[in-house]
């Protein structure tokens, strides 16, 4: 495990309490697009298959269970909490992300590397993964105003892709190894949907100013 | 083989 695997790691984790955070502690899931966490949950349960079939590392399955179970309890908190589903911006969320699902599937069933149930389920959580967060940008686009722990979400969940790249570089040069081309194009096709976010990320930290991002 | 593949990630 190098710095930046660590750091990816840690900031997909940052990224999944600070969501909780939000929920728990206003009770309310405003600016959360419901879309976004249903595909998240879905890559989860299509990648983590492994959980059956093999065994890495304590850490390794920990983290699976906690990325599988916290994307799971949002998905149940937004859809049947009593009080937190009211805040849910349904009329701004409506991004159609079957579509998502549908196109990443296809692609995976055409780009894998093995024919095997495992492979294509991982390459598909790979494609989907890769686009999950365009319903959640679309709700934040318009709804404008993006409240703090909102804004940190994202981020966090942004830089954890782009974390991932460089640990994939350092193995490169530390391991003579290359990893996976679905990775490789899939990591940076995710990382540059969060560019633009990422400029007015920036620009608000810098200028000591509320998020808000251009309709 | 699963090695090569960075299996070991999340």
């Amino acid at each position: 495990m190098n710095i930046f695997r660590l750091a990816g790691d840690l900031t997909h984790l940052i990224s999944i309490l600070v969501l909780l955070l939000k929920i728990y502690a206003t009770k309310s899931c405003s600016g959360i697009s419901l879309k976004t966490q249903e595909l998240y949950a879905l890559v989860f349960l299509a990648r983590y298959l492994d959980l059956f079939t093999d065994f890495v590392s304590v850490y390794n399955t920990v983290m699976k269970l906690v990325f599988i179970g916290s994307s799971l309890a949002i998905v149940w908190c937004m859809r049947m909490h009593r009080i937190v589903k009211r805040s849910y911006n349904r009329e701004l969320d409506t991004f159609r992300h079957y579509f998502l699902v549908a196109g990443s599937f296809v692609l995976a069933l055409v780009v894998h590397e093995k024919f095997t149930l495992q492979e294509i389920f991982w390459a598909f959580s790979i494609y989907l993964e890769a686009v999950a967060i365009l319903p959640q940008l679309v709700l934040l686009q318009r709804s404008g105003n993006v409240d703090n722990l909102t804004g940190q979400y994202v981020f966090f969940l942004g830089a954890y892709r782009a974390f991932y790249i460089l640990n994939w570089i350092y193995r490169y040069f530390t391991e003579q190894r290359f990893g996976r081309w679905i990775s490789w194009i899939s990591g940076l096709v995710q990382t540059a949907l969060y560019a633009d976010f990422f400029y007015y990320y920036f620009m608000s930290w810098k200028n000591n100013a509320k998020l808000q991002l251009p309709a | 083989s699963p090695k090569e593949n960075f299996h070991d990630e999340l």
